[in-house]
This record gives C-alpha cells, sequence and structure tokens, in this order.
C-alpha cells in the first residue's frame, strides 16, 4: 500500500552506520540490524532466500530450526527508490538485549534485489517507528515490549559514541536513558504526526545568523536510520555556501537571479507578500498558498530550454528559492548589489538532490556553526559534528553532513535528523506521552 | 536487564572508509522511501 507517489527516497542504508545484535527464534538465532526509527517493520534475510546475492553473503533465518515459530505466510513488500525488498510475514520470539518479545510479526525476506544490501555489513532492519508507516500493519516491536509488560516505562532512547576511537559504538536504551550519557535536562516536543517521530522545528541559523526559512515552522523528523541530515534545497545551499561546499552549478537559477534578482528585491522591500512574488513576475502560479510551477515556458525557460527538461518547475523553484535567500540577506542589512552577488553566488552552491557535498577538511576551523531550534532551544552544531571524516591521514575525504530533500507543504518542509544530529544529542523517544526529548550528549 | 528496568543494547559504529563510501555510492540509487510523503 505504499503507491509511488507518496514516495519519497530518503535515504542509502549503506550509510548506515550504527547497528546492533538481535535474535530470533528459539533456540535464538543471530543477526545485525539498524535499529531505525525511521521505520516501523522488523525484516531479516529468510532461508527461503535463494536468487539474491544479499542473502548468500548474509545469515538467514530458519523456521523450522525454532520452537516458537509460528506460520503467518501473508506476503509483504517494501518498496526502494529503484526495487524493493519482498518476502512474508513470519511470527516468533525475538531477543532484544535480555529482553525476549514474544509473539512478534516480522519479514521473511526472500528477495533483496540489488547492490544494497550486498555489501551492507547489517542483515536487516528493525523499525521503531509507529505503527501507521508499518507494512501490512505489522505492530512495531516496541508495541509488543510495551503490551508484553517487558518495560516499565513506555519510553527508549539512544545514545550514539561519536568518539570515533572508542570501541563502544554506542546504546540504545529500553524503558528508560542512560543519565551517564547526557546532560541537563531534556528539551521535549510533542509528536505532531505519528507515524514518524516528527515534530515542529523552528528556524535555522547559520553562523548566529537567522536563515528565516523555517521561522514560521518546519517540520523534522528524527531517524537513527539515516546517518545525515536532510533539509530544504534552499537552506542546504546557503550552508553549502558558508562551508565551500562542492555543488552543481544550475544554469536556470542563475539566469533568473540576472534578470529578475532586482524585481525580487524591489518587490520585499516593496512588502509585497514574499510567497506571491513568484507568480507576480510571471513564473509561478499561486495556489493561495504559494508559488506553483505554471506548467508553461516562460521567456527565461526557452532560452535554457536545451539545459534540462521541466524548465518551468525549475524556473519556478530558483524564483522561490531567490525569495528566501534575499529575505535572509534583507534581515541582516545587506546592500542591494551584495545580495545579488550573494545569491548568484548560492547558483553554484546547488546541491544534487540527496546528494553529497565535499568539502576540504582543512578548512574545518572557518566553517560557522549551524543550529536548528527546537521547542524554542537553539541545538548547535559545529563543523567538526556536521563534517564527516572519510578514511585516515592525507587521503582523508571529508564529505557535508548536509543534503538537500523536498518536501512540499502541508507535509514540509521537513528535515531529517539522522545521526549527525542524534550523535550530538542524546535522544529520547517517550511513546507513552508521544513526545520527542533532546539534551546534549556525553 | 538493569535495577532501574531498563535494558540497554550495544551498538556498534561502521567506520566510514574509501571502501564502504564507493559501496555507498554504488547502491545510492536504492534508497529507502520516506512513506506518506510526496516530492
Amino acid at each position: 500500500d505504499s503507491g509511488d507517489a507518496d514516495v519519497v527516497a530518503l535515504k542509502n542504508y549503506l550509510d548506515a552506520q550504527y547497528y546492533g545484535e538481535i535474535a530470533i527464534g528459539t533456540p535464538p538465532q543471530k543477526f545485525t540490524v539498524v535499529f531505525d526509527t525511521g521505520s516501523s517493520n522488523l525484516w531479516v534475510p529468510s532461508s527461503k532466500c535463494y536468487f539474491s546475492i544479499a542473502c548468500l553473503l548474509h545469515p538467514k533465518y530458519k523456521s523450522s530450526r525454532s520452537s516458537t515459530y509460528e506460520k503467518n505466510g501473508k506476503s509483504a513488500a517494501i518498496h526502494y527508490g529503484t526495487g524493493a525488498i519482498s518476502g512474508f510475514f513470519s511470527n516468533d520470539a525475538v531477543t532484544v538485549g535480555d529482553l525476549v518479545v514474544k509473539d512478534q510479526e516480522f519479514i521473511e525476506a526472500t528477495k533483496e534485489p540489488g547492490i544494497t544490501f550486498v555489501l551492507a555489513k547489517f542483515d536487516g532492519i528493525l523499525g521503531l517507528g509507529f505503527r501507521e508507516i508499518s507494512v501490512g500493519n505489522a505492530a512495531p516491536v516496541w508495541y509488543n515490549m510495551l503490551k508484553q509488560g517487558l518495560i516499565k516505562e513506555p519510553v527508549f532512547s539512544f545514545w550514539l559514541n561519536r568518539n570515533a576511537d572508542d570501541e563502544e559504538g554506542g546504546e540504545l536504551v529500553f524503558g528508560g536513558v542512560d543519565p551517564n550519557h547526557f546532560k541537563g535536562k531534556h528539551t521535549y516536543v510533542p509528536v505532531t504526526q505519528k507515524g514518524y517521530w516528527q515534530f515542529d522545528m523552528g528556524d535555522v541559523l547559520i553562523g548566529s545568523a537567522p536563515t528565516g526559512f523555517c521561522e514560521n515552522g518546519c517540520s523534522a523528523i528524527a531517524d537513527s536510520g539515516t546517518s545525515l541530515l536532510a533539509g530544504p534545497t534552499p537552506i542546504i545551499t546557503m550552508i553549502n555556501h558558508a562551508i565551500g561546499a562542492a555543488g552543481v552549478v544550475s544554469q536556470q537559477c542563475k539566469t533568473v537571479v540576472d534578470q529578475y534578482g532586482e524585481t525580487i528585491l524591489d518587490l520585499l522591500l516593496s512588502e509585497t507578500q514574499p510567497k506571491k512574488i513568484c507568480s507576480q513576475i510571471g513564473l509561478c502560479t499561486f495556489d493561495g498558498t504559494r508559488g506553483v510551477s505554471m506548467g508553461i515556458e516562460s521567456v527565461v525557460d526557452k532560452e535554457n530550454a536545451k539545459l534540462s527538461n521541466g524548465v518551468g518547475d525549475a524556473a519556478c523553484s530558483a524564483c522561490e528559492m531567490a525569495v528566501v535567500w534575499i529575505q535572509s540577506q534583507l534581515r541582516q542589512n545587506m546592500t542591494q548589489e551584495r545580495i545579488l552577488n550573494y545569491i548568484n553566488e548560492l547558483c553554484e552552491r546547488l546541491p544534487s538532490p540527496m546528494g553529497e557535498s565535499a568539502v576540504d577538511c582543512a578548512q574545518l576551523s572557518t566553517m560557522p556553526t549551524v543550529s536548528l531550534t527546537i521547542g524554542g532551544k537553539v541545538f548547535d552544531l559545529s563543523p567538526e559534528e556536521y563534517v564527516l571524516k572519510v578514511g585516515e591521514g592525507p587521503a582523508a575525504q571529508c564529505i557535508s553532513g548536509f543534503i538537500a530533500l523536498d518536501v512540499a507543504p502541508p507535509r514540509g518542509p521537513l528535515w531529517i535528523l539522522g545521526d549527525v544530529f542524534m550523535g550530538k544529542y542524546h535522544t529520547v523517544f517517550d511513546f507513552g506521552n508521544e513526545q520527542v526529548g533532546f539534551a546534549e550528549a556525553v | 536487564e538493569r535495577s532501574d528496568g531498563t535494558v540497554r543494547v550495544g551498538l556498534k559504529k561502521l567506520k566510514l572508509d574509501s571502501k564502504n563510501r564507493l559501496a555507498a555510492r554504488v547502491g545510492s540509487k536504492q534508497d529507502k522511501p520516506l512513506r506518506g510523503y510526496s516530492g
């Protein structure tokens, strides 16, 4: 029931950095899984998986060897960007830590096409999201922990160790929090959309300067199964510019800035409603809340028709981004000339959708702090916290922890706070009170 | 299981190196879907 129209590529599981061990069946069969708050199903490879290379390289669940196995047989498929994991549901006892969850519904994967899971360090995924996004409406493991009275408090919490030299990767605590792994009090925000651990997020600041993009509210998801921090393209572009991340030059963006930059600036100064500006200058239509693509080619588009398909959309998007950027600069009282130069530079820092950006490891000290506002509190990330180092010594490469993800209103704008954020901030998932809490991790 | 009623699961951390980064790039088109959202 996950039609393609409702699917946005979110993550590459090979980037998942934190994983742990569980066991299924009696006697226990061990599997390494990613504990993923961004999904809600448990799946492991099945002994009935014969033709997928991933299955050959990972341990497989053999129901015939388990005395607690119960047949279910309902078919299941979890769809991915270019493939799907499919199989069937089974029920068995699942051991997590010292807890034995009885009669847990899970997916035995019989097909894992593609290369995604072939090279993965883990065998499967244990979803810690809500039942609302569970394929086949299967109860997530934590629902059954609660139902079977296995945990005192209806809470689980993550501590992800950011010290690369430590052997201990982190800790997932069911039933409470480990006071040794955070300092101060948690800032709690209510879950606004059950399914994901989703909450409202306020403005994003770059080097303590507000960007303004989320001042009227954005949504965010706390997702332990994602490595990076994903957010709307206009803000990720501004961050890329501030940290010197290599982006993809967008000619449409430059053309819009060149031809309409001054007009946008003038309209903002004359206090025209920002959401109406792009429709007013003819690059978008106005749907009552925001600009939407006109579906016809403008003069700008025709000039750049060779550059890409769907340039009408591109010009509308570029215009809307330019409005956000110019607004942000006007707030900082920049001169007109400086603003137009800046937004032209931003066009060169446009990130590839869901693509990673390289940064110069030697320039970390010059990069600004990036901060997110959650529950009225500002949560900082320093360059050392948002840049990922790949490899060692002179061969080391640095990757920006920010990637672009665009989700349109009313669901968006949306941020995905993955390990980059959850590494700095100890995270409590309180399903009793349906809230998420963040405190500085130690 | 601790006396405070909590149960702890140790996590391992994957150390990023050029080998698994390459793997990540190869598999980058096989992404996990974000269910319920349209792009």
